[in-house]
């Protein structure tokens, strides 16, 4: 579907817009979940994460469980997306993650120099020289 | 800016890139004039051209809209999600969601469709993928993952400019606006007689 500019949206498409949910929108329902926790769904939600490389390919299907990876895949996430890296589903990452997005991963076979890919800013200055003007 | 692993480029024999669009979609000279003005924005500071061409074999890169599977492993998902995807240099391929709403053409912010996409901003986004470019953390940047529906955003941020021409170099043409080179008229702050600061 393809429009020449938004007065040409037939009337139809904008009423059963307000009836279609987007392909992330269930990932609203995450709000507040918490490490050690189980909740159903979640295993989507790891699923988003593995597509877009935050998460190394299981040879088990993931669970519904805030694991590990989970957590570990959130705050690389949200390093990378200059969000407040806590590891919890807060409510600015989730608006973060049902954003639509290009389907290319963000980290590929594991590396990345998106943020989270960068050296900290303690590194950078440990290895940096100083100079001063005369 | 990022790239691909390895940080794959078009050769060096391979400059002048052709592209051309999947037959059966069909696509009007208006909705081909879109990706155009994306390819140039990206022309415009590289040394890079792109030409379209009729056929699709063989072209460099090869653009077409698809839904769901369509044989690539990374199938679409429906309304909004992932919006589109590009292979990394030299596969030249480019796959747009054919579910989603896009629109070519007006002021997209004021949009009563709440799931509408601007094809420009993502046709800019996905060309950096084609040419080499990976995803950046710079929210202003046009390879930053992510765009909100009704959102258009199709101008090369620094970050973009200087990704790009790390990989392919400069236009000759093309002036960097904070270049030092370019003299600067400094205005006082009182003085707002035309609107602000001007390079």
């Amino acid at each position: 579907r393809i429009f020449p500019n938004i007065s040409s949206i037939p009337p139809w498409l904008i009423q059963k817009n307000d009836t279609v949910l987007g392909a992330w929108d269930a990932f609203k329902g995450f709000g507040g979940c918490r490490f050690g926790e189980r909740t159903q769904g979640l295993s989507k939600l790891k699923s988003y994460f593995n597509h877009f490389g935050y998460i190394p390919n299981s040879p088990y299907n993931f669970t519904d469980d805030f694991d590990d990876d989970l957590e570990s895949a959130l705050r690389t996430y949200q390093k990378n997306f200059n969000l407040n890296v806590t590891g919890t589903l807060d409510e600015p990452t989730i608006q973060s993650l049902i954003r639509p997005r290009c389907g290319n991963a963000d980290i590929v076979n594991g590396t990345t120099t998106m943020n989270s890919g960068k050296p900290t800013t303690t590194a950078l200055n440990s290895t940096r020289f100083h100079t001063v003007g005369h | 800016f990022s790239f691909f692993p390895g940080m794959p480029v078009w050769p060096v024999g391979r400059r002048d890139l052709t592209y051309a669009f999947v037959p059966e979609n069909e696509l009007s000279d208006e909705v081909k004039a879109v990706f155009g003005r994306a390819f140039a924005r990206w022309s415009q500071v590289t040394p890079l051209t792109f030409t379209q061409i009729e056929s699709f074999l063989a072209a460099d890169l090869k653009i077409g809209f698809f839904v769901g599977d369509h044989g690539d492993g990374e199938p679409f998902d429906g309304i909004l999600g992932t919006l589109a995807h590009a292979f990394s240099p030299t596969s030249g391929r480019f796959h747009l969601d054919g579910d989603e709403n896009w629109v070519i053409g007006g002021d997209i912010s004021t949009s009563s469709v709440s799931s509408a996409v601007d094809l420009e901003s993502v046709a800019v986004h996905e060309i950096g993928h084609l040419l080499g470019l990976g995803h950046s953390s710079v929210e202003d940047s046009i390879m930053f993952p992510t765009i909100p529906s009704r959102t258009r955003k199709v101008e090369l941020a620094t970050d973009d400019v200087q990704g790009i021409q790390q990989l392919y170099g400069s236009n000759p043409s093309y002036t960097t606006p904070s270049s030092p080179s370019t003299p600067t008229v400094h205005q006082s702050d009182s003085d707002t007689s035309d609107g602000g600061d001007r390079g």
